[in-house]
């Protein structure tokens, strides 16, 4: 059985693409069987490893009601153990749709327990709303990475985001974990940055993973040539910074 | 009659807090009356202006549904001419509880044209989504300010937000009109950020601010103060760029 990873965070702009592309692409690296699910309508997550979403005729929805087999939507990318399930503009409508829906919250949780038979990890892509796609990601998976960029409204938002896990335990998924709070875009040059980690670290002390991506603009340039960084740059800091989170995960892992 | 200016994209974290705090600040201090309305239920315009969003009461859902006069939940800032409008939690749930309301996307109309005799400006802080609340105020606004961070993800959804504007303008607001992409975070050292300046010019050259926000630690600094950046650090590269900003939009409606 595969461990379900959500990459999740209502704040915008902190890292969530970033981290699942190339998060995924690192464990897929390190021979883990891994599949990448974008739920963002804005597909990010698709267009950054080279899929054109204009093309996409179904996405995980379709999934969610029934209409197609999981297996069945799966796209192969540069990476031979990394699956894409990609993302398609019907997301949109998708949570007006769900609202009047039996157990709306619960509705990934199917397609998920049968996807994971096939893989070591499946990481998904959340966009950035706490709405009923996002919540029905954190329902069904294992845990929760929460991406925080090195800015002020990024750690307002953080202690937001921790009520509403705790709520989610208590109501539609206790076993949901926390993976980890990872800092994103963190330059030792500014003092905010600096200012930034020291908060984090002292408030979340046992949640936070030992790996902090640096700001490096690899990690910026890669989506454009719809690669994940490890494929367009190998050696920049951004690509190893997440080479050495995927291996901090696994042997997590290995540990329990 | 004052202008009504929206900024929205639904792309996460390309600046609309930081455009509309200090677009408003810099409008006031060039002596326009002001007033900033916060609908993210982030509430990051709040407390980037120095107030609390745990002691806010009513923010402007309780106006679209009537229980409040707009006017009667205006507060002061440090600065003499801008006002504001604070966000609260309550917009978490406005979205669903509106979904089954009558003509549910015109909510915001009736309260901003009251608000609108008071002010020279109104600038609205959307959240990052083409959700209920944001489509309301794309209804209810003149005109929208779209800032696009100079990254490639970014330029990827402009196209999106400008289908979707042609969308609210043919059925739900056909006065609603561009009042120009803002190009922010631009580090000119970058050859991705002025890639990325070099194609929006090309496909959008007519929409485009003559202004160009820089990517300046002042801006980020800031708000952790409580402060737009113009009291923050008035000599910012930062601040003078919202300032010319203001002056840009000012001096285009006078012409008109
Ligand atoms: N460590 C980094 N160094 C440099 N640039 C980065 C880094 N991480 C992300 N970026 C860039 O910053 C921007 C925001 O990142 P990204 O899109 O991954 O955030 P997100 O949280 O997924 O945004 P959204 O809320 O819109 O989904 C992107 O243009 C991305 O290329
Ligand atoms: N020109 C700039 N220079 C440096 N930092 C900036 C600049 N503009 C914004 N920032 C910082 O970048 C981060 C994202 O900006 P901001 O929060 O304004 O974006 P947003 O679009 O409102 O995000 P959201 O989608 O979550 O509402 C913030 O931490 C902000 O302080
Ligand atoms: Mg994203
Ligand atoms: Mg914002």
């Amino acid at each position: 059985m595969g461990r379900t990873i959500a990459v999740a965070n209502q704040k915008g702009g902190v890292g969530k693409t970033t981290t699942a592309i190339n998060l995924a692409a690192s464990l897929a690296v390190l021979e883990q069987r891994t599949l990448l699910i974008d739920i963002d309508p804005q597909a990010n997550a698709t267009s950054g490893l080279g899929i054109d979403p204009r093309q996409v005729t179904s996405s995980i929805y379709e999934c969610m009601i029934d209409v197609v087999e999981p297996s069945s939507i799966v796209q192969k990318t540069a990476i031979q153990c990394l699956g894409l399930i990609p993302s398609h503009i019907n997301l949109v409508g998708a949570e007006v749709e769900m609202i009047n829906f039996e157990s709306r919250e619960e509705k990934m949780r199917r397609p998920l327990a049968l996807l994971s038979e096939d893989y070591d990890y499946i990481i998904i892509d959340c966009a950035p709303s706490l709405g009923l796609i996002t919540i029905n990601a954190l329902t069904a998976a294992d845990s929760l990475i929460i991406p925080v960029q090195c800015e002020y409204f990024a750690l307002e938002g953080l202690g937001k985001l921790l009520n509403t896990t705790k709520i989610i335990q208590s109501r539609l998924n206790p076993e949901l974990e926390i993976e980890g709070i990872l800092l994103t875009m963190y330059d030792s040059r500014l003092r905010l940055a600096n200012q930034i980690v020291e908060e984090v670290k002292k408030h979340f002390q046992k949640m936070i993973f030992e790996t902090i991506i640096p700001r490096n603009t690899r990690l910026g340039e890669a989506p454009s040539f719809g690669k994940p960084a490890i494929l367009y740059d190998g050696e920049s800091k951004g690509a190893i910074s997440y080479l050495n989170l995927a291996q901090e995960i696994i042997n997590k892992r290995a540990v329990q």
